[in-house]
């Protein structure tokens, strides 16, 4: 565990509970785009199946059920909780993320480390955790009104994905060059489409 | 080696 990937882990996690602390004390999800948290949910569900088989570390095994539950909690909020889920702009969130899993699927069958349940599902949840936030950065440019959690939320979720770079470029250096290309190429993705969020966010 | 792929990230 090298300190970028232990800040990326941190700024992740902070994102979420940015999220939840926004929807739990102004019991509103206005702004929030309910697709891209079912996404990321999907995601970690998707990544986080070894959660019960192989166990690396007790910070990996509870950072692992901290953020599905967290999704999950997020998720459903936003569909069954009697005050927030009025304030969901479902007409707003109108992405069509379907389309991003059916992708993230495809690709996952073509490439991925090996043609097992495992892996095709591991490479699924990389590819779809890149493009989950899409959903998110179409509600927030079309909004315009990007109020500040949700704007310090999508913040932390590029901060994560970028810490998480620097993260690969560390090991590759120090741990000798284990070919990571399916995380280092989605990651870039996931980063650089953030880039043109921050250039608003900063210019706003 | 087992090693090299193991998902050792979140």
């Amino acid at each position: 565990m090298n300190a970028f990937r232990f800040l990326g882990d941190m700024t992740h996690l902070f994102s979420v509970l940015v999220l939840l602390l926004k929807i739990y004390a102004t019991k509103s999800c206005s702004g929030v785009s309910r697709k891209t948290q079912e996404l990321y949910m999907v995601v970690f569900l998707a990544r986080y199946m070894d959660l019960f088989t192989d166990y690396i570390s007790l910070y990996n095994s509870v950072m692992k059920v901290v953020f599905i539950t967290s999704s999950a909690a997020i998720v459903w909020c936003m569909r069954r909780h009697p005050q927030v889920r009025r304030t969901y702009d479902k007409e707003q969130d109108t992405f069509r993320h379907v389309v991003l899993v059916a992708a993230a699927f495809v690709l996952a069958l073509i490439f991925n480390e090996r043609f097992t349940f495992r892996e095709i599902c591991w490479a699924f949840s990389i590819y779809l955790e890149a493009v989950a936030i899409l959903p998110q950065l179409v509600l927030l440019q079309r909004g315009r009104n990007v109020d500040n959690l949700t704007g310090q939320y999508v913040f932390f979720l590029g901060a994560y994905r970028a810490f998480y770079i620097l993260n690969w470029i560390y090991r590759y250096f120090t741990e000798g060059h284990h070919s990571r290309w399916i995380s280092w190429l989605s990651g870039l993705v996931q980063t650089g489409l953030y880039a043109d969020f921050f250039y608003y966010y900063f210019l706003r | 080696a087992p090693a090299d792929n193991v998902k050792d990230e979140l």
